[in-house]
């Protein structure tokens, strides 16, 4: 889409365009392209071609190396799923006991969104594709009740993974929110180290508001990663640089289509390069 | 807000006067970037801006207002006038039963609206089905059933089909039978990428002829808004648009991108996660919340 060709106001212009309709961002946007825009003036870019491999070196600058999942300490590693509605949380708990499974581990599925019609049905569906143990109670049930019940079960069975579906809830709920915050205090009841990760699902198709939605997740339980879902569409996801310059927090990994087998490791490498496709 | 950053722009510009043209681009930049900060379409914001220069240049500042204001007032009408239509309504067929179909990517809301839907023309004493022709997410047909059920209201569903076009088509010859005058008909998310998915709506459409295509879109959608809305509309063709999740805090510029590019009418906004949380749209109100 760069041609090479000597650069100008309308090259940059043209750069400005590709990154705010990826969703990186009006304020990102501009910082980016004043930044190119002074390399070309110190002489540091010629043409466009310098262009595209600076803005590439910049945005893989900013993004940093990728940090995958990886499990760590004393069994079981608890990981606490969390979202706004419909972003693929569920899904993708499907997606990652199937990994962890075929890694040879052992994995109790938690279903604890009590809330939502057929919600613990769906996870069932997950489990059983998968060969994950479900642990479920009665819909409407105390959602930290099943979170906690998941990890005894696990410490008593020799457990390797615990995932943990919750209902999705919008950022701007304060009652939801403080239940969030309650199931992450009674998981620490039965396992002081837990959640080792928790794991914050957000929908590439979602514009500015992504960044509020990890602002106020992660006030209200600290969020050690990010899964970006839905990157098999047209949607580019380029909130995540906003994301990483203001909180710092990971993507871990990315949803590329609704199967158990579509779950990749975020990288960011392929990702800046999917950006300018 | 962008009314006291507008006001700091026409600060030299008192009671009587004209709003010039160096003025007036200096606070277009400013609602350009909260327009793009609120999600609406680079593109569409371009076209906007554009349109409200020429509103503006060498208008008369009124006394009542604040130049800044003046700016805002001019902005928000012409949003208000761009997001609003006259065709809100759901379009009842002239030969019962009227059906309709909820289209739309991935977790927009479908299902849920689906029931709200029902719910709503229960209300107004119609006899609904719902139709649970998404037969692929897992627990789909569950999830449509147990809503149903909440509504006392009768749902069309098959487990024995992987079909969603012998469903659609079996839950109209049922509510023919039935005497249920509205049929809602619940289909899979899918990308508007997908041909194959694409041709299964086109199939569902041909079949059952509804009178209402409803695109369900996020209201926390970005700059895809326009691409997929386009894609849906030029490929299925839509009647109406319904925006979900209204109730966060996203300032649904996705409405805008999705009026402007397809030309459609906003029929209803999703307010909650209840059966009941569904209202009709009303331009001024989300025009004031796109300027944030
Ligand atoms: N194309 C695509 N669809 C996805 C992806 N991940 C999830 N989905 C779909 O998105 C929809 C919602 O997924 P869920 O897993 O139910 O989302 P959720 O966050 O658990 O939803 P709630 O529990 O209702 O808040 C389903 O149709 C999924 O199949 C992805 O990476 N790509
Ligand atoms: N807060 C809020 N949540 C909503 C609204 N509409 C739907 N939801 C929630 O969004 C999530 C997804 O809703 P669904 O109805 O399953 O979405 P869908 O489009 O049918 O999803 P797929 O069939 O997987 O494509 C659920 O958690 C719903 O409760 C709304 O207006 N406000
Ligand atoms: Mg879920
Ligand atoms: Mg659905």
């Amino acid at each position: 889409v760069l041609l090479n060709r000597k650069i100008d106001d309308s090259t940059l212009d043209e750069i400005e365009e590709i990154l705010i309709t990826s969703d990186v961002g009006a304020e990102s946007a501009t910082e980016i392209a004043d930044l190119l825009r002074s390399k070309v003036r110190a002489g540091e870019i010629r043409s466009s071609d310098d262009v595209t491999t600076c803005l590439k070196g910049e945005m893989t600058a900013l993004l940093g190396r990728s940090q995958p999942l990886v499990l760590f300490g004393e069994r079981p590693f608890v990981i606490l799923t969390v979202g706004v509605n419909g972003v693929g949380k569920t899904t993708t708990i499907g997606k990652l006991a199937s990994r962890f499974i075929a890694e040879g581990n052992s994995v109790i599925i938690a279903a604890a969104d009590t809330f939502r019609a057929a919600a613990i049905e769906q996870l069932e569906i997950w489990a059983r594709r998968t060969g994950a143990d479900l642990v479920k109670h009665q819909s409407g049930s105390d959602p930290a009740a099943v979170a906690f019940d998941a990890v005894e079960a696990a410490k008593s069975r020799g457990t390797d993974v615990v995932i943990i579906d919750t209902a999705g809830r919008l950022h701007t709920k304060s009652p939801l929110m403080e239940e969030l915050k309650k199931i992450n205090r009674v998981i620490k009841k039965a396992l002081p180290d837990a959640p080792h990760e928790i794991l914050l699902v957000l929908d590439a198709t979602t514009g500015q508001n992504a960044l509020r939605q990890v602002r106020i997740f992660n006030e209200a339980v600290g969020i050690t990663g990010i899964a970006l879902t839905k990157l098999d569409g047209t949607a580019k996801g380029g909130i995540i640089f906003a994301i990483k310059k203001e909180v710092g927090i990971p993507v871990r990994l990315i949803g590329i289509g609704e199967g158990v087998d579509d779950l990749k490791d975020f990288s960011t490498e392929d990702f800046v390069t999917a950006l300018f496709e | 807000s962008l009314s006291d950053k507008l006001d700091s722009i026409f600060r030299k510009l008192k009671g009587r006067g004209l709003l010039k043209e160096e003025d007036v681009d200096a606070a277009l930049k400013e609602i350009r970037l909260a327009l793009l900060e609120a999600d609406v379409n680079f593109k569409v914001v371009k076209e906007f801006i554009r349109h409200i220069r020429e509103k503006a240049v060498g208008k008369e500042v009124l006394e009542s207002l604040s130049p800044g204001q003046q700016v805002v007032k001019i902005v928000h009408d012409a949003l208000c006038e761009l997001l609003g239509a006259t065709n809100t309504r759901i379009q009842l067929a002239p030969n019962p039963p009227t059906v309709i179909m909820m289209i739309g990517l991935q977790g927009s809301g479908k299902t849920t609206t689906t029931a709200k839907l029902a719910r709503f023309f229960k209300k107004e004493g119609r006899r609904p089905l719902l139709v649970a022709a998404d037969l692929q997410r897992p627990a789909a047909i569950d999830q449509l059933a147990t809503l149903g059920k909440q509504l006392d209201l009768p749902v069309f569903l098959s487990r024995e089909t992987k079909d969603p076009v012998a469903v659609s088509e079996e839950a109209l010859k049922r509510a023919k039978l039935d005497g249920r005058d509205i049929v809602l008909i619940d289909t899979a998310g899918r990308l508007h990428i997908n041909e194959d998915l694409m041709v299964e709506l086109k199939r569902i459409k041909e079949k059952v002829s509804p009178r209402e295509i409803l695109l369900v879109a996020d209201a926390m959608t970005g700059q895809d808004a326009v691409t997929m809305a386009k894609s849906f509309n030029d490929q299925i063709g839509i009647d109406g648009i319904i925006l979900t999740k209204m109730d966060g805090d996203a300032r649904g510029g996705a409405a805008l991108s999705i009026r402007n590019i397809t030309g459609k009418p906003i029929k209803f906004i999703g307010t909650g996660e209840k059966i009941d949380m569904i209202e009709p749209f009303y331009p001024d109100r989300v025009a004031g919340r796109i300027l944030g």
